[in-house]
């Protein structure tokens, strides 16, 4: 049952995919798992799906582990999913959410990078699709997307961490998300997490012009990260990604605020200056509790601001 | 499996746009193997370099003979990723 499931361990795929089916068997009326394509390697690729009924509400989209070897945002989305799940009923600010809206996560956006930081390198973070003409492989699926696409911080050489592949969502674990977000059209917010840095960014990234809702991405930004403070004083900062890290183009979230999805995120999450992406196991319920302070907070914010 | 024996992660932080220049230059340097695991950035962010064993008295002298401060957050990843495996295996095995 998911409550055996240890959260604060870190889980091969096998175990995370039938996790998530004792999760949609202990909460049959809120969640639903559905698989929105395959990998490259034939992987199949699970949405989680909270909702309460109604017809295309808005939705939040969360996803997870998009970078393999980013292990603490994985199991920070195992963490949150099975929060969602129990706390709904109970919850008032979070069952009034999903009375009006659904919450879409994918926790393994990158499940054959995934795969295989577990079975021959921990230090995967790219897709593991084959490069023609090179024998390096995988794409990094955070500069894949159709913004700014193959523009600066992202990289042409098959070989580098941050190669933005053949062409704009030429990873099929990128089109799955694109086409699920498209066909959806009533997304309201995306929020992608990554380790680590502690970081809440928002667009853009492949420009270092503010985008028209900066203003109040910022104070959203903010607040969440406030709350996320309050928990074990973890510092974050908070600021467009090219003002806070560097021009990154093809990333996610600049698609999402490109196509109308005004309250797009992007997490960084814990970094204890000890362990980079190896962090301990026994972060990882600390790490995902202060993150959930800030993902509510912007959920609720979502929630109460429709457009 | 991919090892990563002797493999050190240095925590840089930069104190100038000059040290700054310099760590973007050894980004694109290919000759030591260098993974950045943190990027060169800012100076009010850390810059994180895995390090393979043997590129560590080169690129340490090179930090050195610059006036880069820098600290050794893992001494030896592999070590580092034994225990984070042997962790997983104990976890399976209690849950099973």
């Amino acid at each position: 049952s998911t409550r055996s499931f240890n959260f604060g361990s870190y889980h091969p795929i096998e175990t995370i995919y039938s996790w998530m089916d004792t999760l949609v068997a202990q909460h049959p009326k809120l969640v639903t798992k559905q698989e929105i394509g395959r990998s490259y390697e034939n992987r199949p690729m699970y949405v989680l799906k909270f909702s309460t009924g109604g017809n295309n509400r808005p939705a939040i989209w969360m996803d997870t582990g998009i970078h393999s070897r980013e292990w603490v945002s994985q199991a920070t989305g195992v963490w949150t999913a099975n929060k969602i799940a129990t706390d709904y009923g109970t919850d008032a600010s979070l069952t009034s959410l999903l009375n009006t809206m659904d919450i879409y996560m994918l926790l393994l956006a990158n499940p054959d990078g995934y795969a295989y930081t577990h079975s021959n390198d921990r230090m995967w973070r790219k897709t593991r699709s084959k490069n023609s003409g090179s024998v390096c492989r995988g794409v990094d699926p955070n500069r894949n997307w159709n913004a700014g696409f193959g523009g600066p911080g992202a990289s042409r050489n098959p070989c580098s961490d941050s190669y933005h592949g053949p062409s704009a969502h030429s990873e099929i674990e990128v089109k799955n998300v694109v086409d699920l977000v498209r066909n959806h059209g009533n997304f309201k917010s995306f929020i992608s997490v990554h380790a680590y840095s502690q970081l809440l960014m928002y667009p853009y990234g492949y420009s270092c012009k503010s985008v028209p809702h900066q203003s109040e991405l910022d104070s959203v930004g903010r607040a969440a990260v406030q709350k996320l403070t309050s928990l074990y004083g973890t510092r974050y900062k908070v600021g467009s990604i090219c003002n806070i890290i560097y021009q990154a183009s093809g990333g996610s979230i600049d698609w999402s605020y490109d196509i109308g999805i005004k309250y797009s995120f992007a997490f960084e999450l814990r970094d204890t200056g000890r362990y980079g992406f190896i962090l301990p196991a026994n972060q990882i319920i600390p790490t995902a509790s202060e993150t959930w302070l800030a993902l509510k907070h912007v959920m609720e914010y979502v929630r109460d601001h429709p457009y | 499996e991919r090892l990563f024996v002797g493999e050190q992660v240095l925590r840089v932080n930069v104190e100038s746009e000059e040290q700054m220049q310099l760590l973007q230059a050894l980004e694109t340097q290919e000759e030591w193997e260098l993974d950045f695991w943190l990027h060169p950035v800012s100076t009010e962010l850390p810059v994180d370099i895995r390090v393979p064993r043997s590129s560590v008295s080169a690129v340490t002298e090179f930090l050195s003979a610059h006036g880069i401060p820098y600290s050794v957050i893992i001494n030896n990843l592999q070590e580092l990723l034994d225990e984070e495996k042997a962790e997983m295996m104990e976890n399976q095995m209690k849950e099973r």
